[in-house]
């Protein structure tokens, strides 16, 4: 465990703790993208098979089953709280995510470390979290004004996964055989995908105004 | 026990 990863997983928890909070606090869930918390939760079951079988730290597991509840209950939610479900922006959050699912799973049969069911769904939930904030991110283009919560949200989501490649940039350095082509390359595409919302966000930050992402 | 390709990242 280094310095960035932790930061990275602390971030990405806060993610986490902002969705529950304004979900629960406001009662609603507009603007937040319902086929991206689910592809997050099928990223996060199929990257934990070894939940049971693998006991790597108490934080590891912690954290694991953290992100497999949170992903699952923020679904739930959405999808069958009476009041919640009500102010799911339905009509904007039409991106056929099929596609996403089907070239991630393609890619993780071609490209992986072990042609086992374990390896081959661990680097399919690595591509899929490649490109699960897609539809959250047309979400937030389609409606125009981002409320607070959920562009901090998706500053905070996008922020994990830099931290997380700084750790591989420092765990490459300073630990002889780590490579791990796979997380590396998934995580800066993934990474990048958040370029442009970064730089709106700083640019509303910078004059303090509301959050405008150009449609 | 060595974690399976090393995977102890979350």
């Amino acid at each position: 465990m280094n310095i960035f990863r932790l930061a990275g997983d602390m971030t990405h928890l806060i993610s986490v703790l902002v969705l529950l909070l304004k979900i629960y606090a406001t009662k609603s869930c507009s603007g937040i993208s319902l086929k991206t918390q689910e592809l997050y939760a099928i990223v996060f079951v199929t990257r934990y098979l070894d939940l049971f079988t693998d006991f790597i730290s108490l934080y590891n597991t912690v954290m694991k089953l953290v992100f497999i509840g949170s992903s699952l209950a923020i679904v739930w939610c959405m999808r069958y709280h009476r009041v919640v479900r009500r102010s799911y922006d339905r009509e904007l959050d039409t991106f056929r995510y099929w596609i996403l699912l089907g070239v991630s799973f393609i890619l993780a049969l071609v490209l992986h470390e072990k042609f086992t069911l374990q390896e081959v769904f661990w680097a399919f939930s690595i591509y899929l979290e490649a490109v699960a904030i897609l539809p959250q991110l047309v979400l937030l283009q389609r409606s125009g004004n981002v409320d607070n919560l959920a562009g901090q949200y998706v500053f905070f989501l996008g922020a994990y996964r830099a931290f997380y490649i700084l750790n591989w940039i420092y765990r490459y350095l300073t630990e002889q055989r780590f490579t791990r082509w796979i997380s590396c390359v998934s995580g800066l595409v993934q990474t990048a995908l958040y370029a442009d919302f970064f730089y709106y966000y700083f640019i509303s930050w910078k004059n303090n105004a509301k959050l405008q992402l150009p449609a | 026990d060595t974690v399976p390709s090393g995977h102890d990242e979350l």
